[in-house]
């Protein structure tokens, strides 16, 4: 009697079961297999591991593995949950999930929180916040005086930090976002509305019908 | 200028996480 031998399936370092990260985030599994195919791309691009390596996701934004940039190395940051350098699979969905249009606005709020709060410490402060307009003026055509930054700042201040004690906390972050919602526009990806209809050569043949799930 | 400085920051390419999908097409 003979046997049928399977290859099994290789999967990259850090690989998690698509029904699992479905059940998690806000997308199907479908799209989780979709995003699979997206992340091998992206992770094989210099270094063939199976990990996306800061060098790849800068290759992957800016079609320039050199290209620094403050706030591209803070995306990368948070998207490393583990904090070892690189970024897995599980990372990366859970990381984009955030992104996705129909994710709660509270955790889009809290993620950017954590983008602008440089020094983890909790808050977010004025040198950090002159900081990141300095940064964003030297990689843009714009050209402001010192003073005028300040005087951005300053008065961003005045507004966000309700407590007048020189920080912006969480809870003043989260007001301040209500009165000025399009400080989320970057924290909504409309491509991962339906990964699996925009970007068809990542459809793959699902072992699971999400509406089984 | 009447933007406050998290509009200014939010011009920066580093956030447009598009090109993740754009390139990849």
């Amino acid at each position: 009697m003979g046997c049928v031998c399977v290859k099994p399936v290789k999967h990259t370092p850090g690989y998690e079961d698509p029904v699992i990260l479905a059940s998690e985030t806000t997308f199907t599994v479908s799209e989780v297999e979709a995003l699979y195919e997206l992340f091998k791309k992206i992770s094989h691009s210099i270094i063939k591991d199976g990990l996306i390596h800061k060098e790849e996701f800068q290759l992957a934004l800016f079609r320039n593995s050199n290209k620094k940039n403050l706030f591209a190395d803070r995306v990368f940051d948070l998207f490393d949950a583990k904090r070892n350098g690189v970024i897995d699979f599980g990372e990366f969905v859970r990381s984009l999930s955030i992104f996705h249009p129909d994710t709660e606005k509270t955790e889009k709020i809290s993620f950017a929180f954590r983008l602008y709060d440089l020094r983890h410490t909790g808050f977010i402060e004025p040198d950090e916040l002159k900081e990141m307009v300095l940064a964003l003026l030297n990689e843009s055509d714009l050209c402001l005086s010192d003073d005028v930054v300040q005087q951005i700042v300053d008065k961003t201040f005045a507004e966000a930090d309700k407590k007048g004690d020189g920080k912006i906390d969480p809870d003043e972050w989260k007001e301040f976002v209500v009165q000025n919602p399009s400080l989320l526009k970057n924290m909504t990806l409309p491509y991962l509305k339906d990964i699996t209809m925009a970007f068809p050569s990542f459809v793959m043949k699902s072992e699971v019908n999400d509406d089984e799930m | 200028l009447n933007m406050n400085a998290f509009d200014i920051i939010s011009l920066s390419a580093g956030f447009d996480l598009s090109g993740l999908f754009e390139g990849s097409e």
